[in-house]
């Protein structure tokens, strides 16, 4: 059997909110290591990545490792139940078909149970990889959200430079254009709110801004946000979950025809 | 103009 128990219950309400718009349905592998995800989205050109480590639980048991098939609209459903402040506990037997939320509440006077019913999702793990990358940007991720939302009311795609200047969003569209840059800036009170250039090459590659602004909404799980890119790879947007893991959004460039 | 790529080719299969 498994079970976690995770005391700051809304960092999986969060997770949940960043990914049920981009992926449909997918398979939590949970094993002694942590719980985690890899589901692309339904056309194929991004690909979620989702990291809980076992330590950053009060609580983990996992006797062998389980593959649970969730439908994550309906997980979230589950999840909006729960109150912020909860403490959330997932349960699930070996080989059976539900998986049980309970959530308490920080005075443990109010105990909830949903169950939720699994299901058989054939997917393709991928390999992943480790690469270097040609240049990689840490911003705050709210500043990073503002740009992707301010750009895409004008264009439809971004491009995005790193140079020794700075990191420039660039966009184009019918009624005009826009270019936004970013200098590196490490003199700030907090190290959350810099702004971190790690340029080993100039690097300067096109995305869809649709997906861009859906990965922003994972803006909650983290106050910085990191960018990394290589010419011949698809960009990694990082948000780092405290003491627990990550959660990555890959997605491949788009490239002139 | 731009084609979109589709992320699996980037990453190994199986």
């Amino acid at each position: 059997m498994l079970e976690f128990r995770l005391v700051q219950g809304s960092l999986l309400k969060k997770v949940m909110e960043a990914i049920k718009d981009l992926v449909t349905d997918a398979n939590f592998e949970c094993s002694s290591t942590g719980f985690s995800l890899q589901a692309m989205d339904s056309s194929h050109v991004a690909l979620v990545a989702l990291l809980l480590r076992s330590e950053g639980f009060e609580h983990y048991r996992c006797d062998r490792n389980l593959s649970m098939g969730m439908n994550l609209n309906n997980m979230s459903k589950m999840l909006k139940c729960a109150g912020n402040d909860d403490i959330i506990t997932i349960k699930a037997d070996d080989g059976g078909d539900i998986v049980t939320f309970m959530f308490e509440s920080p005075s443990q006077d109010k105990i909830s149970d949903f169950e939720m019913k699994l299901m058989d999702i054939s997917s393709e793990q991928l390999g992943i990889p480790e690469s270097e990358y040609q240049s990689i940007v840490r911003m705050p991720a709210a500043e990073f959200q503002r740009i992707c939302k301010d750009l895409s009311s004008i264009g439809d795609t971004v491009i995005i430079s790193v140079t020794k200047e700075g990191v420039k969003f660039s966009t184009r569209g019918d009624i005009g254009s826009a270019n936004i840059v970013c200098r590196q800036n490490t003199s700030v009170d907090k190290p959350e709110e810099a702004t971190v250039i790690e340029m080993k090459e100039p690097v300067s590659l096109t995305f869809a801004l649709r997906y861009m602004n859906s990965f922003t909404k994972a803006t909650p799980l983290s106050n910085s946000v990191s960018l990394s890119m290589s010419s011949d790879l698809p960009l990694v947007v990082e948000y780092k979950i405290a003491d627990m893991g990550y959660l990555r959004f890959y997605l491949a460039p788009k490239i002139e025809d | 103009h731009h084609s979109q790529t589709l992320i699996s080719r980037f990453f190994i299969r199986g």
